[in-house]
């Protein structure tokens, strides 16, 4: 699954996600990624955010929304991945998931939940003045 | 001040990023960049987990979801379950640009897709034939389905319910990563 967050130099903000899904699903399974608010999340006066794992736990959490939203209350990108994830731990103690987080001024972070098999977080950026994509690494909470 | 403009995605696809970067920095909105990058990574298979050729669901097909944002209208185009055309992200973009409604789904998305100018297609690939083989081979594990009989944890369907259900248990959403198998 890819979940995109793209911020123009006007602090315009758009969000998307593309996925095949979870392997061996039942024939007409849909995941988190285009459900609005879970897969992700975008508003311009704010920022945006989507999401990554397994689509069937974050799902019911809308975790994007909820990073948006937390950002909306003033917490940097970083800190609003981190409860967005707390936030589902707080009932799935242990479930495989990601976030990222951007806000319209350029800013970004993500987080991750530790699962068996998933202790860090690896995700893809490009800003001014860099000639290739960064790669950006969390530890998993 | 951090610096404008900005991508940003899940998973270290580069050249996902790369190709939204490009559409940002030739002049294209925010919506175009993530249009074109997702579309990148649905052409590259990123890690198999998107695009055609991945993730055979329990009949072997691949089917595929989609959905993008636009921050400033909050206008959304979706599509889930989509079958046999390759650019669900462009037919995510096309449900925003050419309808009043927001998600799509099944077969149904395919014919729109497919009335807009879509390419329909099979989407098995030798891989997802090859994935879908070795499941069958290890007696459909792992499997999605619960308080079904035959036993799922140990043999393939067809599937029937069982009666009286077990009390649910919190614990029950918890479930083994797969890092090549995730939404």
């Amino acid at each position: 699954t890819i979940g995109m967050i793209a911020v123009d130099r006007n602090g315009n903000v758009a969000t998307g996600t593309s996925t095949n899904g979870a392997s061996h699903k039942i024939p007409g399974r849909v995941g988190d990624s285009p459900v609005i608010g879970a897969g992700s999340y975008a508003d311009s006066l704010v920022g945006g955010a989507a999401a990554t794992g397994d689509g069937d736990t974050m799902m019911r959490f809308l975790p994007s929304y909820q990073a948006v939203e937390n950002m909306r209350l003033g917490a940097d990108p970083t800190t609003a991945c981190q409860k967005a994830i707390d936030r589902i731990q707080k009932r799935i103690p242990v479930f495989f998931g990601a976030i990222i987080c951007a806000n319209r001024t350029g800013s970004y972070g993500a987080a991750c939940s530790k699962a068996p098999g998933f202790t860090q977080f690896h995700y893809s950026v490009f800003k001014p003045d860099l000639s290739q994509p960064l790669e950006e690494i969390v530890d998993c909470l | 001040q951090p610096p404008l403009p900005l991508v940003v995605n899940t998973w270290p696809f580069h050249s996902a990023t790369q190709a939204a970067w490009k559409a940002l920095s030739a002049g294209g909105s925010p919506l175009d960049a993530v249009e074109r990058g997702c579309a990148q990574c649905e052409v590259d298979q990123c890690d198999g987990t998107v695009g055609y050729g991945g993730s055979p669901d329990e009949s072997g097909e691949t089917t595929l979801d989609a959905m993008i944002m636009d921050g400033n209208t909050m206008a959304v185009g979706a599509v889930a379950n989509l079958r046999r055309i390759k650019n669900a992200i462009g037919v995510a973009r096309a449900v925003m640009d050419h309808t009043k409604h927001t998600f799509l789904v099944g077969e149904s998305a395919s014919l729109f897709a497919e009335s807009m100018g879509f390419v329909c297609e099979d989407l098995t690939t030798n891989r997802s034939l090859s994935i879908y083989s070795k499941w069958l081979d290890l007696r459909c594990q792992p499997n999605f389905r619960k308080n079904v009989t035959p036993d799922p944890t140990k043999s393939c369907g067809p599937y029937k319910p069982v009666r009286g259900l077990p009390e649910e248990k919190t614990s029950s959403l918890q479930k083994e990563v797969d890092l090549h198998s995730h939404d």
